[in-house]
């Protein structure tokens, strides 16, 4: 999973 | 999403409301820094530019429409408007901003952790929302008198900041392979910006005096 790209934060 | 985080968000919410109770309200923008009002409206330009292709949820994209409209606003707010603009305090703001911009990109083009042009500009918000603040803190200290809202908004920026490194710790220990160097340290540095203002902050507090930061 690409954990990097997975920008879930503001 | 744990409390540490809504915590987190709620704190950068009613830092923001604060702000724009104040200028819209008071019709006053004294001793708020118009020069961090413009890097937090780049950083927020640049780290949401996944805003309509990357979805992840609804508080998600409110949130994210919330601090780019209130971000420009804010800025259109100290520029245009013919009552507010009179408030504030240009000769003192003299923080040259622009020299924080460049060596956030330049950082940002070398460290970063995918070379995309949308990670690369979602780094560079990172590092530029880390020192973003300062402009801020310098015409804080060039203040004599910092009015109760001005305070609580600095003073609500850090506690965000500050809640969201214990949402990394709790992340850290409850989630599989979450580790972020960039974002942790960044937002390191960012937080203990505020270490000083905290220190000046309480001290008024405890002491029940106006606060002042000394020069």
């Amino acid at each position: 999973l690409d954990k990097i790209l997975y920008h879930d934060e503001l | 999403m744990n409390i540490f985080r809504l915590a987190g968000d709620m704190t950068h919410l009613f830092s923001v409301l604060v702000l724009l109770l104040k200028i819209h309200t008071i019709k006053s923008c004294a001793g708020v820094s118009l020069k961090t009002q413009e890097l937090y409206a780049l950083v927020f330009a640049a780290r949401y530019l996944d805003i309509f292709t990357n979805y992840i949820s609804l508080y998600n994209t409110v949130m994210k429409l919330i601090f780019l409209g209130s971000s420009f606003s804010i800025v259109w707010y100290m520029r245009y408007h013919k009552i507010v603009r009179r408030s504030y305090d240009k000769d003192q703001d003299t923080f040259r901003h622009y020299f924080l911009i460049l060596p956030c990109l330049l950082l940002a083009l070398l460290i970063n952790e995918k070379f995309t042009f949308k990670e690369v500009m979602w780094t560079f918000s990172l590092y530029l929302e880390a020192v973003a603040i300062l402009p801020q803190l310098v015409l804080l200290q060039r203040t004599r008198n910092i009015d109760n809202l001005t305070g609580q908004y600095v003073f609500l920026l850090g506690a965000y900041r500050a809640l969201y490194i214990l949402n990394w710790v709790y992340r850290y220990f409850t989630e599989p392979h979450f580790v972020h160097w960039i974002t942790w340290v960044s937002g390191l540095v960012q937080t203990l910006l505020y270490a000083d203002f905290f220190y000046y902050y309480f001290q008024s507090w405890k002491n029940n005096q106006k606060l002042h930061l000394p020069a």
